[in-house]
C-alpha cells in the first residue's frame, strides 16, 4: 500500500489547484522563507485527520481555508485528497475490496470538515484509524513538523513511550 | 499488549544503538523503559505505563543528561530514535521538515547517508523540506515552491541547478 | 513610571515599523499595547499590565495571526522587535546563537547588513554564533570553538577561509 | 561603560583557562555541532547572575561544572569573570569609582556561588542589578539562547511586554 499523489485547493496559500506526486526514494521540497512548504506538509497532515488547531498553527480550523491576498478575495472552501494504491490488497479490510482510492478531506468556512474514502462519506474517526492502521497519520512520528526535532528529546519519558507503540 | 511493547522496545532499541553509532561515527547510546511513580506515590511497573529514557553520549563523551547535549547533538539523536522505530515498523511514509537546520555539514552528510540507505532498503517515500544545499544534491528529485503571485504558492519541479537559483532568490 | 513606558512603546514601535519593513523589504508591521482582561473579568486599562501585540503582514501577504507566518517569517519579525528595543535602549552587548537557523540567504543577507548597521550606529558589540557561510563573511572576525581533545573545548581565532575548512569538518 | 572580556575555566566543556576577547563590531563564532559555542554564550549568562537551572540545559546548577571526559577526570570548582571597562565613569553608583573591574562568578560542587565585583564579594542581587541598571543581564531580550529566537513572536503579550521595560 502507498500514498502517491496529494492534491489541493484552496488549503492555505495554495489557491490554485495543485498536484504534488509522492514517489519512492528521496523527495526535497525547497523555496525561500514564507513561500508555502510547511503549508504543503500540513495538507498532508490534515487529510490525515489532524484535529488540533495548534498543529496547525492556526486560531480555529477555518484558518487552513485560502484567506485572501492584497489581490485576491478569500476562499470559503479548501479540499485536500491523498490517493492510495493498494495493489497487493493490503489495505484495512473495510477498504481492502478497492485496488486505488481517494482520501478526501474538506472543509467549508464555519460548517466544518466532511471526510469521503473511496467515494463514500465516512466520519472523521475512521479516517484516523484508517491512517493509525497502516503505521501513519496525523500523531504518528514520522510527520515531523518544522521545529520539532529537538522535541522528541524534550518530552517527558512517558510521552516518549507513545513512540514506541508506533512500533509495536 | 505488554508482550508486544517488550518486543517492540527490543527491536527498536537494537536498531537504536545501531544508528546513533552511525549518525555519530562512534559513541553509544541505549534506550531504557523505566517505571513511572504514579500520581498516588506507587511505582507502576506495567510497561504500558513506563517511560522511555535516551541514555546518549557521543564519542569521547561522558553519558550525560540529555538536556546537556547540544542542538546539533539532540536533532542528531533524536534522527536516530526515528528511524529506529520507522525500521522496526515502516510507516509508508515520513516527511521531516527542515530537520537539518540545526546540522553542521558533517553532519548533514552523515544523515542523508543514511536517509538514502533507510529509503533503498524499507521503500519508505522520503519528503524533505530543507534550504542545506548538500541535502538538496542528495535527492532524488526536487519540488520548489514559489510565490509568482505575492501570497500565492505554486509547485514547480526543478533541477538541482535551478534550485540553487531559487535557494537565493526570495 | 507608566509615563515612561508609553513612551518607550511609541519609540520601540516606530523603530519596529521601520525595522520590519528593511527585513522584508515591504509589507507593514506595527504594535499594540492592549489591556488585558483580569482574572476577575475587568478589563485592566493601567499600561503596566498591558499586553503587547504584534501585527505584521510581509509584502503582499493579508494581516494575519502571528502564528500562520512561517519559521523564518517568525524568525525576522522576532529580529525586528529585539533590533527596535534596541534602538531605543542600547545595552553594551547583544548574543545571538544561531538564530539565522531558518533563514534563507535572501534573509540571512538582509538580516547581516542590518547587523551591520546597527553596530557602527549604536556602538553595541554583537556576538553570533552561526553555521551559515554567508553570514561569517560578514562578521568583523570570526573565532572558532574546537574539539580537537574530545569533550574538552578550546577557543582559536580564525579567519575566513580556515572557518570554511572547520566549518566542513567534525 | 564596555564589556571587553570573558575569562572562564571549568566552565562546561571549558575545562582549561580560556579567554574571550569582546571587541566593538561584529564577532562571530563557528565550529562544529556539540564543539561548546552554546557553552560560551551561557558562560556569560552565567557570570550575568542566571540563576534559572534551565536556561542553562541543566537539572541542577553543579552540572555547569566541567563533568569529565573519558581521559579527564571531573572538576569541583568552575569560575567566569567579566572585564568591564568603564572609561566615562557611566557605571551604577556603587562600582563607579573605579576605570575598569571584573564581575567574577565561581561555584564549588555542593556549595553554591560566590560573587566579586572589583575584587568585593557581593550577593547574587548585586550582579543581577548591576546588569539590569546597564540594559543588559541573564533576562534582557539581547540574549538570544539557541532555538529561542521564535519564542519571542510565539510568548503571550503580557510575556512580551516586558521586553518593552527593558526599553523604558
Ligand atoms: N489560510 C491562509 N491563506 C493564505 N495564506 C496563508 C494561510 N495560512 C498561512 N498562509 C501564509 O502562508 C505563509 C507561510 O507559509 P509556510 O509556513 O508554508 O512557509 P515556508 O515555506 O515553510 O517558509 P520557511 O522556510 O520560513 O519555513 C505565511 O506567510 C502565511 O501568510
Ligand atoms: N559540565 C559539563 N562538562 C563537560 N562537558 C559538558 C558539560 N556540559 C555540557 N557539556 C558538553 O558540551 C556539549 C555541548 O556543547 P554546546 O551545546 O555548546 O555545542 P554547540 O557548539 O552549541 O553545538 P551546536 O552547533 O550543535 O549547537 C555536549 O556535548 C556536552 O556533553
Ligand atoms: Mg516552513
Ligand atoms: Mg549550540
Amino acid at each position: 500500500m502507498q500514498f502517491v499523489k496529494l492534491r489541493l485547493s484552496g488549503f492555505k496559500s495554495f489557491v490554485e489547484p495543485t498536484e504534488f506526486a509522492i514517489e519512492p526514494g528521496l523527495t526535497g521540497i525547497v523555496g525561500p522563507n514564507g513561500c508555502g512548504k510547511s503549508n504543503l506538509v500540513e495538507a498532508l497532515r490534515w487529510v490525515m485527520g489532524e484535529n488540533r488547531v495548534k498543529a496547525l498553527r492556526g486560531g480555529e480550523m477555518d484558518d487552513v481555508i485560502f484567506a485572501g491576498t492584497s489581490s485576491r478575495p478569500a476562499r470559503n472552501v479548501a479540499e485536500v485528497s491523498l490517493l492510495v494504491e493498494n495493489p497487493l490488497h493490503k489495505a484495512p479490510a473495510a477498504y481492502n475490496d478497492m485496488a486505488d482510492f481517494d482520501i478526501v478531506r474538506r472543509i467549508e468556512r464555519e460548517k466544518g470538515s466532511a471526510y469521503r474514502i473511496g467515494g463514500r462519506e465516512v466520519r472523521a474517526r475512521d479516517v484516523q484509524l484508517f491512517f493509525q492502521d497502516v503505521g501513519s497519520g496525523a500523531h504518528s512520528p514520522s510527520l515531523v513538523s518544522q521545529g520539532r526535532i529537538g522535541a522528541i528529546i524534550q518530552a517527558k519519558p512517558t510521552e516518549r513511550r507513545q513512540i514506541l507503540e508506533e512500533a509495536a | 499488549a505488554r508482550e508486544r511493547l517488550r518486543e517492540a522496545f527490543t527491536k527498536v532499541d537494537g536498531h537504536f544503538q545501531d544508528l546513533f553509532q552511525r549518525l555519530f561515527g562512534g559513541g553509544r547510546a541505549h534506550l531504557t523503559l523505566s517505571p513511572v511513580m504514579g500520581a498516588d506515590g506507587q511505582v507502576n511497573d506495567d510497561p504500558l505505563e513506563a517511560g522511555l529514557d535516551v541514555m546518549a553520549s557521543p564519542p569521547g563523551k561522558k553519558l550525560q543528561s540529555l538536556t546537556l547535549l547540544s542542538g546539533g547533538e539532540q536533532a542528531m539523536t533524536a534522527l536516530a530514535l526515528l528511524f529506529a522505530v520507522f525500521l522496526t515498523n515502516p510507516a509508508p511514509i515520513c516527511v521531516m521538515d527542515e530537520v537539518d537546520a540545526p546540522l553542521d555539514d558533517a553532519n548533514v552528510d552523515r544523515f542523508c547517508k543514511l536517509l538514502d540507505e533507510i529509503g533503498r532498503s524499507s521503500g519508505v517515500r522520503f519528503i524533505v523540506v530543507t534550504h542545506h544545499r548538500l541535502t538538496m544534491s542528495k535527492m532524488d528529485r526536487l519540488f520548489g515552491v514559489t510565490m509568482a503571485e505575492r501570497g500565492i504558492s505554486t509547485l514547480v519541479s526543478v533541477d538541482l541547478r535551478s534550485a540553487e537559483r531559487l535557494r537565493a532568490t526570495a
